[in-house]
């Protein structure tokens, strides 16, 4: 789908085009710990792909639980935006932006937030 | 700016890399111009020189668009959510999600919520290849993010500052106040 400009791409191509990947998460807007929503393991599979969960099982339950706390406050730091652990208004529109699908976070790690050092970070991942 | 664990990098003494680009995909000259001016964006800071070839497996650099699970371990997921993903030096793979609307030239203005702007992808790759990570400066061509419609394609300071630590700086261009700084192309709609 390559097109030199957009008023070159077909009309009837752009209809199908407009749902993204991470529309769900606009529901989530709102959300704070505590609360059990629909949809909130898929917010918790996210994070862990960014490196923001560590949790290896891959099994997520829809609890906003401490783990998803932390990483949304994680998340907040690397974006610069409140550091609150809950999931606001500016937090979820950050989320659902189309993003580089290389890892913030290595073990445990950031690599955003990490002062410029490199020495920081324990373990050599190839991603 | 960040790095990798481990800091990986090109060698020294392999400072004129080579790209090419999957056969199978039968990119466009227009396509291949524009990773063509993505690089051109690093190799003006460091002393990389970047040299496409048409021997892909051979190649230091290797550009490809893909869909879905694609055998690296990192599945695409359709249209916007995760863009591309890059490799570490030496591995030198640059994947890009081939479902998404990819702008080869004019994105701005753009009507379209889902066009996103090649150039400005291929240049943040093009960081991670070169062994740089994500930054939390939202200026810097390493943040992870990027709007449709959105065209990014000037390194900022920082990421000078980051991929000239692994490299050093372009002899004939050592200066961190010329013209890229002044007048910076960021621009479009989210």
């Amino acid at each position: 789908n390559f097109f030199p400009n957009v008023s070159s791409i077909p009309p009837s191509f752009l209809p199908n085009t407009t749902a993204g990947a991470w529309d769900s998460f606009n529901k989530l807007s709102g959300c704070r710990p505590g609360q059990n929503v629909t949809g909130i393991s898929k917010l918790k599979n996210y994070f862990h792909y960014f490196g923001y969960i560590t949790n290896t099982t891959g099994n997520f339950t829809d609890d906003f639980d401490d783990d998803l706390e932390s990483a949304v406050k994680n998340y907040q730091r690397n974006f610069n935006l409140n550091a609150t652990g809950e999931l606001d208004e500016s937090t979820v529109q950050q989320i659902l932006k189309p993003r580089c699908g290389v890892a913030d976070i290595v073990n445990g790690t950031s690599t955003m937030n990490s002062g410029k050092s490199s020495s920081m970070i324990k373990h050599t991942v190839a991603h | 700016y960040s790095f990798f664990p481990g800091r990986p990098r090109w060698p020294a003494r392999q400072s004129d890399l080579t790209y090419a680009f999957e056969p199978r995909n039968q990119l466009s000259d227009d396509v291949k111009r524009v990773f063509a001016s993505a690089f051109s964006r690093w190799s003006e800071w460091t002393p990389l020189t970047f040299t496409e070839t048409s021997n892909y497996f051979a190649a230091d650099l290797k550009i490809g668009f893909y869909s879905g699970d694609h055998g690296d371990g990192e599945a695409f997921d359709g249209v916007l959510g995760t863009l591309a993903h890059a490799f570490a030096p030496p591995a030198g793979l640059l994947h890009l999600d081939i479902a998404e609307t990819w702008i080869t030239g004019n994105v701005i203005a753009s009507g379209s919520p889902s066009a996103m702007d090649l150039e400005s992808v291929a240049v943040h790759e093009i960081g991670h290849v070169l062994g740089l990570g994500h930054s939390s400066v939202e200026d810097a061509i390493m943040f992870p993010t990027i709007p449709s419609g959105v065209r990014k394609v000037e390194l900022d300071r920082d990421d000078i500052e980051g991929i000239q630590v692994l490299y050093g700086t372009n002899p004939d261009n050592n200066s961190t106040t010329g013209p890229s700084f002044g007048g910076r192309e960021i621009s479009g709609v989210t």
